[in-house]
């Protein structure tokens, strides 16, 4: 089936939500067709695509990971780029460790649907699933990494966010003993990046020494530069690379989609 | 007892950790003790004093909510700070859902450790206690929020923050509701914003027009310019204020104390 990719970083606010849409709408230009999955409770990925949280209540994600006979096609919605699809997320998300705290391989829920609706006789599959997570190391986030084939991890240049990638190879080594997941490291996508600034270009060179000692050469080269151009974008309902194609962060989410193809076809 | 002040926001990256231990350090600077804890998994609050994870394990946050009889004094270390002690946090933190699954007020955990510390004889209690969240309405941060009698949500000025205090209410009044929690809004943050940016003036505005249609005249009149000082700062194990005392970073924390000492009393 699919890659299925899952963006994960327990530090808030290093542009997840900003990368997973993006990527989605490079890959959708391109021709593919993309299914985009909103597992935060917030649902940024839902609006983002200027879509209504409320509309989608009793067909979103939530729904996917609680009741068991719930196929995913029913949570499927259209955001009205060609090519994208989305199931959206809600703030019910957060009830989700509650709901399914008895049950038997509640990480796999996701999973599950996913195998289900691959093995089903709907024609028109995907070509790439892309789900966005929550700041956290939750139930949430645990199902994204064991439905994903891989993993992309955005970061800023800052303190904290370098702190954050050391826990990285224990989470992925537990995953795969306890759960049999199967998740790779796809990359790491250094974003919000100012190259004036003397902090960002030390904690990229650090960040880049560190990781490719500890994992290889997993630093996308791709760096996404800071500019407001990307926030404007989220009140429009339309990812930067639709809204302002021209712009340095629409051309750094086009060059991303290339590496992800590119490593994508590697592995 | 003591006021207990909790730095809440679901949304990541918003400068929660940065608000909250900047505030500590200025509450302590003006002669005030201050304990300060550290509820998130990623333990920024705890690195950003300087203070390593790895030396805190047996005695930290995690100890607090899990095992009944750890009273908080067992918990607390010094920072180095005059007048402000840390409760520190470490990842596993996050295992905290899944080991109190079956505890009845298992909500509650905080805030009976904060009273059991007060009834005893311990004599130099803290003016104030100060609670740093992870991004996420999970079982740390409503413990946060039934142990405290005031909250802080930091927000910057981008369309996502935007959207995410409109949760604000009902979660505030859920708790009121179902855990006989008491908490208060003290206000509304703006952090890390950038007066040139035509963006973030008008979502300030609407910000302001929103808070103060739903919920009154919340939001702080200070506001915390962003400026690559405050994450230079984390480097270096010392709160912005304490570091660099004349940046405007510093005066804008060292101001937000005030109001936040002026707002305490008069509540
Ligand atoms: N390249 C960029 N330049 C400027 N601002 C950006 C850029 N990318 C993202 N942002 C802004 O940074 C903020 C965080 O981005 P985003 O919400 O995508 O991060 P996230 O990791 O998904 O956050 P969370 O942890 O809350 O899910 C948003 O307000 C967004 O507008
Ligand atoms: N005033 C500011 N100017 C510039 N950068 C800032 C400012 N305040 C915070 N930052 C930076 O923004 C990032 C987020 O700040 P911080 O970690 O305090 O947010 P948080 O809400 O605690 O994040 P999380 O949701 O992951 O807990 C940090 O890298 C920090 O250096
Ligand atoms: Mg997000
Ligand atoms: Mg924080």
């Amino acid at each position: 089936s699919a890659p299925v990719v899952a963006f994960v970083n327990e530090k808030g606010g290093v542009a997840k939500t900003t990368s997973c849409v993006n990527l989605a709408a490079a890959l959708a230009q391109r021709g593919h067709r993309v299914l985009c999955v909103d597992l935060d409770p917030q649902a940024n990925a839902t609006t983002a695509f200027g879509i209504s949280v409320d509309q989608a209540i009793e067909r979103e994600a939530h729904c996917l990971l609680t009741m068991p006979r719930f196929p995913l096609e029913r949570a499927i919605t259209q955001t009205g780029i060609e090519g994208l699809d989305l199931v959206p997320g809600s703030a019910r998300l957060a009830d989700c460790d509650k709901a399914l705290v008895m049950e038997v391989g509640r990480e796999g829920r996701l999973r599950g649907k996913l195998r289900e609706f691959y093995r089903s006789v709907i024609a028109d599959k995907y070509d790439a699933v892309l789900v966005d997570c929550p700041p956290s190391l939750d139930l949430l986030t645990i199902n994204a990494l064991t439905a994903a084939t891989h993993m992309v991890v955005p970061v800023t240049t800052k303190f904290y966010a370098l702190k954050g990638i050391a826990l990285l190879g224990d989470i992925v080594a537990t995953l795969h003993e306890q759960l049999g997941a199967s998740v790779k490291l796809l990359g790491i996508l250094v974003t919000m990046f100012d190259k004036n600034t003397a902090l960002d270009v030390t904690i990229y060179r650090l960040l880049k020494e560190k990781v490719e000692r500890e994992f290889g050469n997993y630093v996308f080269s791709t760096i996404v530069t800071r500019s407001v151009v990307v926030s404007e974008a989220e009140a429009g309902g339309l990812p930067v690379l639709l809204r302002e194609p021209e712009s340095p962060a629409a051309g750094a989410y086009s060059s991303f989609a290339d590496e992800v193809v590119r490593r994508l076809g590697a592995h």
